[in-house]
């Protein structure tokens, strides 16, 4: 049997959130060390890596290997049950066609549970390579998000350029070109609002504005975004999950025909 | 003109 209580169920509304405009459906791997997605967009340009240390939760277990395929947008309307300071347990059977969702109030006055119908979805598991990248940008998430949407105004694709100096974020199309630069912050007073970058090599890359908007629907899980890239290689954009786990999403460049 | 690759030309199968 499966069993994993949350706390703090808005964890979960945020996993939900920072997912489900990319993917319809998907499925959660459960076993002993936590939970895992791995899932692609509809048109195979992005990847979403969802991972939940079982030490992370509350209470786990999870006696045999279960894989849950969910409908996402089932799942969006039972989260939405749940208030933001409820707690959650997540059950399931072994070999069950569905999973019950139960939401407890802080006070343990109301006790809600839904159960869903699960999927079978063919599953289809992506390799990673290990990757040492030649450049990995922290910044604050919202920096991020607020980035992309400025910019996904001036046309369809965002060239993310990395030197020593700092990072600039470039977009052209018919009502002209944006750049925005950001520099390496000098004092690293509040860790949330620095910018640092690591850098071994130079790197210029291309990506769809449309993909690294629906990226920062994560914002709300972390106040640092984490940005890996290599020449010609996919870009890493990961929010850390609290102490639970993370999210990466990787997104494949755009390339001169 | 800038040509979308896809990540499964990147990630192989496993």
């Amino acid at each position: 049997m499966f069993e994993a209580r949350l706390v703090q169920s808005s964890i979960f509304k945020k996993v939900l959130e920072a997912i489900k405009e990319l993917l319809n459906e998907a499925t959660f791997d459960c076993s002993d060390s936590g939970i895992q997605l791995q899932a692609m967009d509809s048109s195979h340009v992005s990847l979403v890596s969802l991972n939940l240390r079982s030490d992370g939760f509350d209470q786990y277990r999870c006696d045999r290997n279960l894989s849950m395929g969910i409908n996402l947008a089932s799942m969006t309307k039972i989260m939405k049950c749940a208030g933001n300071d409820d707690i959650m347990t997540m059950k399931a059977q072994d070999n069950a066609d569905s999973v019950t969702f139960m939401f407890e109030s802080p006070n343990q006055e109301k006790m809600s549970d839904y159960e869903m119908k699960l999927m079978n979805l063919d599953q289809e598991h992506l390799g990673i390579p290990e990757t040492d990248y030649s450049c990995v940008i922290k910044l604050p998430s919202a920096e991020f998000a607020r980035i992309c949407r400025d910019l996904s105004q001036f046309g369809e694709s965002v060239v993310i350029s990395c030197t020593k100096e700092g990072v600039k974020f470039s977009a052209a199309g018919d009502i002209g070109s944006a750049n925005i630069k950001l520099a390496q912050t000098a004092n690293v007073d509040k860790e949330d609002e620095a910018v640092s970058i690591e850098m071994q090599e130079k790197v210029s890359l291309t990506f769809a504005c449309r993909y690294l908007n629906y990226f920062t629907k994560a914002t709300p899980l972390s106040p640092q975004v984490c940005l890996s890239m290599s020449a010609e290689v996919p870009l890493v954009v990961e929010y850390k999950i609290g102490e639970i786990g993370h999210i990466r999403y990787y997104l494949a460049p755009k390339i001169e025909e | 003109k800038m040509a979308q690759r896809s990540i499964t030309s990147f990630f192989t199968k496993s």
